[in-house]
């Protein structure tokens, strides 16, 4: 069949399943069965079989349509195709839930949180460049007030 | 036991982008 | 034999792949029956049309038991073989295969003292950040009062220069000796006016 691995796959068992089942319920076994209406009526007894062999095959198949539409499965085989095949250079186990959502949500807070406490650690240092440049200028604005303060001092001794 | 199975995992699929959301949404006020 | 809940696959397809087999056998198990009665019937209604026929509907219905009851032991058995292929090959997820929306686990994989201490770091980067946010403020706050505090104290030098300036003005350059040589005068003005009085007191 066509598409990826996995729908050629799934439709290959699936044929194989009803090849076999066919071929086990073959017409002999069925004649053999119903000898007593196969007696009196041979080619009638070969078509019902017929009729019930092709329709058994039409209502699998379509049942198996039905399975395929109804989970998406073409389009979810086509991923898991392409998923494996990227998966392929690796040899041991993946990850797995581990059945404690908090630990299994660690990882995928991570990225974030690395990237919260960059920004928190770029923050506190423009944060602490700017304050020791503020702190040089209130240092040199004390300087200043204590020098401004000593002259009036000088002056006011001067006058007194 | 299988909708328990469908429903874990649908959960594991699904919720850690939502919450994902939700922190993102928190550190993004902290920063703020 | 412990159940496995393809919990994994479920995550993938949406559904457990046996809940999945389990439908697709109880509907063709369905088929079969339907069909092998419709069987039954198409041949009882040829029977019903041929004159003078001795089979009887319950011979029919011990053929068409004979028939389903072999049918039915191939179809478990044929179907068990499907099943076990498909949960294995087709509704499988390989063992060493990881879910995108899982990619996150192995990039960052992270045990709970990673974790704690990162979030124990991040605490430690808040409150500094507010520290030093603080600190800024307060710095900023001097700043501020710096400027105030500085406009007063260079008004009142400017109040002495204007002070000083006012004596040049007047032809004193050095205050003291001018504050002395004024005080000498106001003294000799006190005696001359006390003379003065004396004087006009005896006229």
């Amino acid at each position: 069949a066509n598409g990826s691995g996995g729908a050629r796959l799934f439709a290959a068992v699936v044929d194989t399943f009803l090849e076999k089942l066919v071929a086990a319920g073959s017409y002999q076994r069925f004649a053999n069965c119903y000898r007593c209406f196969y007696d009196l009526q041979p080619q009638l007894t070969r078509s019902i079989y017929d009729q019930f062999v092709s329709q058994l095959q039409a209502s699998i198949q379509e049942e198996i349509q039905e399975v395929k539409n109804e989970g998406n499965l073409e389009r979810l085989f086509d991923s898991l195709d392409k998923i494996v095949e990227e998966a392929k250079e690796r040899e041991e186990p993946a990850w797995r839930p581990s059945g404690i959502p908090e630990e299994d949500m660690r990882s995928a807070l991570l990225p974030h949180l690395l990237k919260h406490r960059s920004h928190l650690r770029r923050l506190l240092r423009d944060r602490q460049q700017d304050n020791s440049k503020v702190a040089q200028c209130v240092l040199a604005g004390r300087d200043r007030i204590a020098e401004l303060q000593q002259l009036i001092q000088d002056r006011q001794q001067a006058w007194q | 036991f299988d909708e328990l199975i469908v429903e874990t995992a649908a959960r594991r699929k699904q919720w850690p982008k939502k919450i994902l959301v939700h922190a993102i949404q928190a550190m993004k006020a902290e920063q703020n | 034999m412990s159940v496995d809940p393809m919990a994994y696959e479920a995550q993938f397809f949406g559904f457990t792949p046996q809940t999945c087999l389990l439908r697709v056998y109880i509907a063709f198990q369905d088929y079969l029956f339907e069909m092998m009665l419709v069987v039954e019937g198409v041949i009882l209604k040829k029977l019903d049309g041929i004159p003078g026929c001795n089979i009887s509907p319950s011979q029919i219905r011990k053929c068409t038991e004979k028939f389903l009851l072999f049918m039915k032991e191939h179809f478990d058995k044929l179907f068990g073989k499907m099943e076990e292929m498909l949960l294995q090959l087709v509704l499988n997820i390989p063992k060493n295969v990881l879910l995108p929306e899982d990619r996150v686990q192995e990039q960052y994989p992270c045990s709970r003292e990673q974790f704690q201490a990162l979030q124990e770091e991040l605490r430690q980067l808040q409150q500094q950040c507010r520290a030093e946010g603080a600190a800024g403020q307060a710095l900023r706050a001097e700043l501020e009062e710096q400027k105030v505090v500085r406009a007063e104290l260079e008004k009142i030098l400017e109040w002495f220069d204007g002070l000083e300036s006012v004596c040049r003005e007047h032809g004193t350059g050095n205050f003291k000796e001018s504050f002395a040589f004024l005080t000498q005068n106001s003294k000799k003005l006190q005696e001359v006016l006390k003379d003065v009085e004396e004087k006009s007191k005896k006229m």
